[in-house]
């Protein structure tokens, strides 16, 4: 990717990872849609050899040789049988039958975690810059699950299992499924035997936000990523007749607007279709829309489409407007024509100004890529919130990442816009989505990986929470552009990542297989549900109390009960406890600090100091939350930090009623 | 059109009996003993103990209630974020 490196920190700080040589030893392997070899970010130019650890193989299919694979791809595997069991076999005309990527999302995955540096990358001269994964010494593996009618799980499985056996370090999953139960998620099911191997897992949120309630992936071990904005933006104005102007976003490049105004005329009164706004295929009447600049509402299709179907009737460009759902969210796209996206506001008026105007006219201003844009990062519109549908207590998302208008590698097969009549072929694409921002952080779990190879996955996932940020240089906490407000820990989970900060966290929040095998228990889980996510044919223990708030995650989710438990005049006390292991110097000594949003819940810690004198010692605390009275669906946010002057380890609070 | 979903069984690795020396073979005969027509998709070893298959919605709940299988989950899609 370009510009994410310097977002991160990571250009900064080169020598960040001492062990970097090591980074050359761990393996990412990525779940999607293949890969194409050829792209630059697979050179392999400089790298040792293969690491012997390594079990996997690249496998021969449809325009897919072993010689595909290299010392930074080092291995390609395919699963379409579960795929054809229920399709039907592959259409060889429409997509390959091998590890080839036919679609784009899975190289620009597999290249945002790992691709080696490419000088000069860019899309038609868009996010210009040197592209690098997060990790760019490391190795990656592709296991192609996702086909053109999609993911299925009987595939998605075969593929995490062969994962574990070919020894991957990180595995990286941009999908999700509904919100099944754990022990019914063939997702979160693996992932728990990754996890038990060591295996880092990350998965995307889901882009089904702003609405609450809409996670995937929510397994307490798996890394939940969300996805925020970076410091770069591609402004296209629109300008008005009546001398007004507005921002958009475009990567469009192509042959400019005449250098005048043009008419513009709304897509609704340019139909004969009731839905004629939204520029669906055969909706626009071109006698109404040839010449003219054509104003189409999101929603429904592609938003690159009804660029194609404007240019298909004739029109010079299209003006295209969020609307409620996307709010003030700018997701640039590489259009067919002339075009620019707007937010709600900005459409509102630009609409009614349109239908009003007795000889509306307007014009495109494509200002190409900025940087530095502020406020950044924010909450993308589209990421998934919390709180988690399956398990409240345990507080997903976990963690930002770079999500919104990401440039990284990208398939020979389709064009940038994926549609079939986009004939331009790049090597680099700019999408959106927390896709983008899920390799992100496998990619720095790789990272943090190379520099802490006895580190387990709940240790780096504990690093990447404990220290993000949730709020700017200013104070001011991040904001969610869906809102313009400040978000929430169900928005942002822990913060945003800070991987500069994550190598060295000072202190972390360690869980072992057998920590969530306890919490399988609290979830009063039968015994065959605990087999099939465990595998275990061990049950729980009657003896024991178990509690899901004592699962040693980084952060606090409190769900209030609504009946007396734990009630003692008209204050509800609530306690988890959590332990912390020593990993930054020797001898140190931590005070906590607490915040709450409100009165109505008290955070206080025993003991509020905790002294160690070796490295990997633990200490215990407990928290108590003494919480009043709040109407149901309430929410209060709050913080505990811990910080020895040196090292900050954060963590959210959520409580809800 | 053979009104048949795919199914992943989960199998309870510790209750294989021991006339079987391998667990796919183990497999193999409690499919076999709902449906002489089905086959295996994959067998999983790693992350799960079993395998998938194609079966009607009676077959699929005969297997269910064969010692030895913990579950018998109809397959699920996923889609890209």
């Amino acid at each position: 990717t370009t510009r994410t490196p310097e977002f991160l920190g990571l250009e900064q700080n080169g020598n960040l990872f001492p062990q970097s040589d090591k980074e050359g030893d761990v393996i990412i392997g990525v779940l999607d849609t293949g890969v194409w070899p050829e792209s630059k970010s697979f050179d392999d130019t400089g790298m040792g050899p293969v690491p012997s650890a390594w079990n996997g193989a690249c496998e021969t299919g449809t325009n897919f040789t072993a010689s595909a694979c290299n010392k930074k791809l080092i291995g390609a595997r395919f699963f379409a049988k579960g795929y054809e069991a229920t399709l039907g076999p592959i259409d060889e005309s429409k997509e390959n039958r091998s590890p080839r990527d036919d679609d784009g999302h899975g190289t620009h995955t597999s290249t945002t975690t790992g691709g080696s540096v490419v000088a000069g990358a860019n899309l038609f001269g868009y996010a210009t810059g040197s592209a690098r994964g997060m990790a760019p010494r490391a190795r990656v593996a592709v296991y192609k699950v996702c086909w053109v009618g999609g993911c299925f799980s009987s595939d998605i499985l075969s593929a995490m299992d062969k994962a574990v056996s070919d020894n991957v370090n990180v595995l990286s999953l941009s999908l999700g499924g509904g919100t099944a139960d754990y022990y019914r998620d063939s997702v979160a099911i693996g992932a728990y035997a990754a996890m038990e191997k060591g295996i880092f897992v990350s998965c995307s949120a889901g882009n089904a936000g702003p609405t609450s309630f809409s996670l995937s992936n929510v397994s307490p071990w798996i890394t939940t990523v969300g996805a925020g904005t970076l410091d770069r933006d591609f402004p296209a104005y629109v300008n008005l007749g009546n001398g007004k102007n507005y921002s958009g976003v475009s990567l469009y490049r192509g042959p400019t607007l005449p250098d005048k105004m043009l008419p513009i005329v709304y897509a609704g009164n340019a139909s004969n279709s009731t839905s004629g706004a939204l520029c669906m295929p055969g909706t626009l009447i071109p006698e109404k829309v040839k010449g003219k600049l054509v104003l189409c509402d999101r929603g429904v299709n592609a938003r690159v489409q009804k660029g194609s179907v404007v240019k298909e009737a004739g029109g010079a460009g299209m003006v295209l407007t969020n609307t409620a759902a996307n709010g003030e969210e700018l997701v640039a796209d590489a259009h067919l024509l002339p075009a620019t996206t707007v937010g709600q506001k900005a459409g509102d008026e630009i609409r009614k100004y349109v239908i009003s105007d007795p000889n509306p006219t307007a014009t495109i201003d494509f200002e190409g890529t900025k940087l530095g844009i502020q406020p950044s990062p924010v909450v993308a519109s589209f990421s998934s919130r919390g709180p988690n549908t399956i398990t409240p207590e345990i507080l997903k998302p976990d963690v930002l990442a770079p999500g919104v208008n990401i440039l990284a590698g990208w398939t020979g097969a389709v064009g940038p816009t994926g549609l079939a009549d986009d004939t331009r072929r790049v090597g680099f694409n700019i999408i959106s989505g927390t896709s983008m921002s899920c390799p992100h952080v496998s990619g720095l779990a790789a990272l943090l990986k190379a520099a802490h190879p006895e580190w387990s996955p709940a240790a780096i996932k504990s690093a990447l929470m404990t220290t993000s940020y949730t709020s700017y240089k200013n104070g001011k906490v991040l904001q969610d552009l869906a809102t313009g407000n400040p978000s929430t820990p169900f928005d942002h989970g822990a913060g945003h990542v800070d991987p500069v900060s994550a190598v060295n966290p000072g202190l972390i929040y360690d869980i072992t297989a057998d920590d969530y095998f306890d919490f399988l228990c609290a979830l009063n889980y039968t015994a065959s549900q605990i087999q099939l996510v465990t595998k275990r044919n061990t049950t729980c223990d009657p003896k024991k109390t178990y509690s899901l708030g004592n699962l040693n995650y980084p952060s606090f989710a409190v769900v209030v009960p609504s009946d007396s438990t734990g009630k003692s005049g008209g204050t509800t006390v609530v306690k988890h406890t959590r332990t912390l292991t020593n990993v930054g110097s020797a001898s140190s000594t931590y005070k906590v600090s607490t915040f709450s949003d409100s009165k109505t819940v008290q955070i206080s810690v025993v003991p509020n100091t905790l002294t160690f004198s070796q490295v990997n010692e633990k200490k215990t605390y407990t928290v108590t939350f003494a919480v009043g009275s709040m109407p149901m669906n309430s929410n209060v946010f709050g913080r505990i930090e811990w910080s020895d002057g040196k090292f900050m380890v954060g963590s959210s609070v959520a409580v809800s009623w | 059109a053979d009104n048949k979903k795919t199914y992943i069984i989960h199998m309870s690795k510790h209750h294989m009996p021991t006339s079987y020396s391998d667990h796919t073979q183990w497999y193999d005969t409690s499919l076999k003993s709902v449906s002489d027509s089905a086959e295996m998709i994959y067998t999983y070893h790693n992350v799960i103990h079993g395998f998938s298959t194609r079966l009607t919605d009676q077959e699929a709940q005969q297997l269910e209630s064969l010692p030895g299988i913990l579950s018998v989950l109809p397959e699920l899609r996923y889609e890209l974020h």
